[in-house]
């Protein structure tokens, strides 16, 4: 009996996280279409905006580069390897099928 | 020592989500692609 | 008894689907919350200087941004129609997009790290739609919202007695 009863337990259960599961799924694409709607709004983004200082702010002194780059740029990491000097390189490389991309060079001093 | 196979990390420009460039971020801290 | 050994995997696995996607959905309400609250105080330093800020003094969204520290040497190959990049570094570096940007500076409200105050809380919750409220209310409660359990789970190690 006690296993029949854990039984309907575990159904009623799993049929409440499956409703939860919908709600949350919903809620995403109404976010997802909220968001778009925000942002193409032409006063959003008229203001959609951040200065050099509040940038410079938030990383402390490290040499920055802010890339704007028209959608579905192509942003490629290659895993760090050692270079013939035993120093490690990194690197990036940025493509962009779509017009030219903007890298602006930002260093408080 | 040299990584082996090379392989990179990719990030699409408003197409990939935010966790993309974490990982990118966490594999150039590990050094390798976890 | 098999069944409830069964049914009890099920219900594990949907538990962790919906915590993946409760934190995609923190993840967009972040970046409403943000995105609304940057263009709002970007309208309100307009006005007070009744004039935008100089055009080579600002970035426009969205973008990412890559920082390095001071000391790393840069090397940058640029095509001829600026469509390729290639960046060598000597030192590690990071990638951000302008979300986390907005985040850093503190245009979320701190509501990512459950620190957010009560009055930032109301404006915050004026920046999503009605039905989202509840989340923006959750989220302030700090990171253990996204692992709250809805089932207690103290009640495993009795079923597992009762299946073994």
């Amino acid at each position: 009996k006690e296993v029949l009863d854990q039984l309907e337990h575990l159904k009623a259960q799993i049929e409440e996280l499956e409703m939860k599961e919908k709600d949350l799924d919903q809620q995403k694409i109404w976010l997802q279409q909220s968001i778009k709607n925000v942002s193409d709004d032409p006063t959003n983004s008229r203001f959609a905006y951040v200065t050099h200082d509040d940038i410079c702010n938030c990383f402390s002194g490290d040499t920055l580069l802010a890339v704007l780059a028209p959608s579905g740029t192509q942003l490629e990491v290659p895993v760090p390897e050692m270079g013939q000097n035993g120093q490690k390189k990194y690197q990036v490389n940025l493509r962009s099928h779509s017009g030219p991309i903007q890298v602006l060079l930002m260093n408080r001093e | 020592s040299c990584l082996t196979p090379v392989s990179a990390m990719t990030y699409k420009f408003n197409g990939s989500p935010s966790k993309d460039l974490r990982d990118i971020n966490n594999m150039i801290k590990q050094g390798e692609r976890m | 008894a098999q069944e409830c050994q069964n049914l009890e995997l099920e219900k594990q696995k949907r538990m962790e689907r919906i915590k993946q996607k409760r934190a995609q959905l923190q993840e967009l309400i972040l970046q409403q919350i943000a995105f609304k609250n940057l263009v709002q105080r970007n309208q309100r330093s307009e006005e007070q200087n009744q004039s935008p800020p100089p055009q080579n003094s600002v970035i426009q969204l969205p973008f990412i941004l890559l920082n390095t520290s001071v000391r790393t040497v840069i090397d940058c190959s640029i095509s001829s129609d600026k469509c390729e990049y290639l960046f060598n570094f000597d030192n590690t570096f990071e990638i951000h997009d302008d979300i986390e940007v907005l985040k850093r500076m503190g245009m979320s409200f701190g509501l990512e790290s459950g620190k957010c105050s009560s009055e930032n809380l109301k404006i915050a919750k004026s920046l999503v739609p009605k039905s989202l409220e509840s989340y923006v209310t959750g989220m302030s409660a700090g990171p253990s919202w996204l692992n709250q359990d809805q089932f207690t789970c103290n009640s495993e190690p009795t079923q597992t007695a009762l299946l073994t």
